[in-house]
């Protein structure tokens, strides 16, 4: 249906893996 | 069970266990389902299950059922917002935000920890606006109803008597506050802002603990600062 799910899991990984604050 | 079952099951005034019983039902049904079912559950499904929320956190002297409640309701919230549509749907309700810094409440530390990664998540989104002040705006608003300092709750989530899982999703939310600002100058006011409020005796204190999750925080937050820093 052309929705992405998963998008809250996807942060909260990358939040606990600190990927989330890597600078651009 | 529909979406709109779950919805006239929660709009029927029902209370304690039976409304914990269709709450865990209905995040298995918002996790499970594909989004149309999200969708179907919608903007209507969200204003009760935050309408709920606000009448719970309002109750005077609540039994421990309505902290379980509470947090059930946070789960639901996190499974209604894994997709695009929830978040934005999250975002425009009028006081989705607000009711999520309540939940991270240090007195119910399971809760906080779900509510605070939820909060973490919302402040690093990419969007037009600037959802990161959004939240900030939230936490500054709770601590002026509750006249206390708007860092305390973090703060108390830290201190050394509480669970390593609590400490990890408070360091969290304390960098994905400060982070995320646009201005340098911005950013340094809050570090010290946390700092002033007591962060900088805590922090030899979590270093100490070295599990690899608060480590991880730890650096990023000790990074950021050293950045900063020299930029200044």
């Amino acid at each position: 249906e052309g929705e992405a799910t998963g998008v809250m899991d996807s942060l909260m990984e990358a939040l606990q893996s600190g990927a989330a604050f890597r600078r651009k | 069970r529909s979406a709109l079952i779950y919805i006239q099951e929660l709009k029927s005034g029902v209370r304690d266990t039976q409304l914990l019983n269709c709450l865990e039902s209905l995040r298995v049904s918002l996790n499970n389902n594909p989004v149309s079912w999200v969708q179907n559950f919608g903007t209507e499904g969200l204003a009760t299950l935050l309408n709920i929320l606000k009448g719970l956190q309002d109750e005077l002297d609540p039994p421990s059922v309505n902290y379980k409640i509470q947090h059930e309701i946070i789960r639901c919230l996190k499974a209604f917002m894994n997709n695009t549509y929830g978040i934005k749907m999250m975002l425009d309700s009028e006081d989705g935000i607000l009711l999520l810094v309540k939940a991270a409440d240090p007195s119910v530390p399971a809760m906080m920890i779900d509510a605070a990664k939820l909060l973490s998540a919302i402040c690093i989104l990419q969007g037009p606006e600037n959802i990161h002040e959004k939240v900030l705006e939230a936490v500054t608003e709770r601590a002026e109803q509750k006249d206390c300092e708007r860092f305390r709750p973090l703060l108390d989530g830290l201190k050394v008597e509480q669970s390593i899982p609590l400490k990890v999703a408070c360091m969290q939310f304390v960098n994905a506050l400060i982070i995320p600002a646009d201005e340098l100058d911005f950013r340094i006011h809050l570090r010290s802002e946390f700092m002033r409020l007591g962060l900088s005796r805590i922090l030899p204190e979590l270093r100490k603990i070295g599990t690899e999750e608060l480590n991880v925080q730890l650096s990023v937050f000790d990074e950021h600062a050293e950045e900063d820093s020299d930029d200044l």
